[in-house]
Order: C-alpha cells, then sequence, then structure tokens
C-alpha cells in the first residue's frame, strides 16, 4: 500500500480555510 | 515620521497595529488592513464583541456553527496563542501569516506538526494518527476496514519514525515533509498572495504607505 495516512488527514474538511474569505450574503 | 489621517473607527479589544503586523508577517499594511475588515466580519457574525469565537469559525468555515471538526477544532486552538478561547486580531494575522504562500517553509512545516500533535507532547504518536485517520473516515463517506487502516497507519509510521522509538519527533516530521512536499500543501493559501484584490470589498481608504 503507497498511501501516506498524513494524506489521507489533509482531505479533511477542516483544513480548507478558503471558507473564511468567502463572501456570505445572510 | 509619517503623517497619516487614521479614520476614527473602533478598534476590537486585541486589536493591534497593522505596521507591527505587517513587520512580523509576510503581509504587507494594506494586506493587514484587508484582514482587519474580514476579521471584524467573521467575529461579529455571532457576538459582537470583537472577537472570534469557536463557533463564529465554525461558522465561516462551514457556513453551519455546529458543525465540528477535529481539524478545524485544532486550526483554531492553534490560532487561540494565548489560549483563551477566542482568536485576537493579532492571532488571526499572525496565524493566517503562516498560510501565506511566501511564508517560510520552516513555519509551515512546525505549524503542521503541531497541528498534527494532539495531545501536545512534542512528538506526533501512533494513536494520534490513528484517531486522525479514523476522525477523517467518520466526517466522510469514506469506508475502510481496521485492518486497512491499521496498515495505512504503519506504513506511514515505518516509513516517518526513522529513529524507530514509536513516535514521530520534529525533525523525522521536517525529514518526512522533505520527502512528501505535497503533505504541508494545505498550509499554504493562494488567497493570502493580495487579499486586497482578491477581496477589493475588504479595502479601506489608508495613506499608510505600504514599506515594501
Amino acid at each position: 500500500v503507497n498511501l501516506n495516512a498524513f494524506e489521507i488527514i489533509s482531505l479533511s474538511a477542516g483544513f480548507d480555510l478558503s471558507g473564511l474569505f468567502e463572501e456570505s450574503d445572510d | 515620521m509619517g503623517c497619516f489621517h487614521s479614520k476614527i473607527t473602533k478598534h476590537t479589544p486585541g486589536y493591534e497595529d497593522p505596521t507591527i503586523l505587517a513587520a512580523e508577517t509576510p503581509f504587507t499594511v494594506s494586506e493587514v488592513e484587508a484582514l482587519y475588515e474580514l476579521f471584524k466580519k467573521i467575529s461579529s457574525s455571532i457576538i459582537d464583541d470583537g472577537l472570534i469565537h469557536k463557533e463564529e469559525f465554525q461558522l465561516a468555515l462551514f457556513r453551519n456553527r455546529n458543525r465540528r471538526n477535529l481539524f478545524s477544532d485544532r486550526i483554531f486552538d492553534l490560532f487561540d496563542y494565548k489560549r483563551n478561547e477566542v482568536i485576537e486580531f493579532g492571532e488571526f494575522v499572525r496565524s493566517l501569516g503562516v498560510f501565506h504562500p511566501n511564508a517560510p517553509v520552516s513555519d509551515k512545516v512546525a505549524f503542521a506538526f503541531r497541528l498534527y500533535d494532539l495531545r501536545n507532547t512534542g512528538y506526533i504518536e501512533r494513536e494520534e494518527l490513528r484517531e486522525m485517520v479514523l476522525a477523517l473516515l467518520h466526517e466522510s463517506d469514506l469506508v475502510l476496514s481496521e485492518d486497512f487502516v491499521e496498515m495505512i497507519v504503519d506504513k506511514t509510521f515505518s516509513d516517518a519514525d526513522t529513529k524507530g522509538d514509536g513516535r514521530i519527533d520534529p525533525d523525522e516530521w521536517k525529514e518526512f515533509v522533505s520527502r512528501n512536499p505535497s503533505l504541508i500543501k494545505n498550509m499554504t493559501l493562494p488567497y493570502l498572495k493580495d487579499i486586497t484584490l482578491a477581496f477589493p470589498s475588504f479595502v479601506i481608504s489608508s495613506e499608510v504607505e505600504d514599506s515594501e
């Protein structure tokens, strides 16, 4: 198996900070 | 000595001078000011006290204040240097600075290490790695057998733990990342490269000259 556990972990949505920069119009 | 007109704005409790923050981070003064506008927006989304609470952080990230996630919790905790359960403006800027494309790779590597060192022991332990993989599986619809998870964790550990003492120390981590640079890919947010252009609505008129 060539999977790296850290690479798998980094797929988590919790790592995606781009939401901070998105405008919400609510 | 510069002479400038400062807009009369009510600054939040943890407000810090943008020129100081710019000097300590990869951001320019204008970018720090743009980040302040963003900070004000996030920090007033639930409790208008000029501080980012964990729920506000979750709300900004996921558009849902109740959506918890191990990794976003960890990131919040790392942003919260003072450990007072809120993120102040200075903490926000300094922490985001690590995610800037121009931030030193060593800062990104160190931040990722702290992120994965769930119990703050100074090491990434096998059990922590296993716990993180399971957390990811839990939040996704991905189904992997327990044996498969153990195999992935074992394989990763045997690659990273070069000293073979059952834990990954900062030096081993650094070396492992140098062999697997994709591991710190999510430590860079291209948005930050020029936040003033990407988010022009956040830019306020400023007569402070960027030093760079």
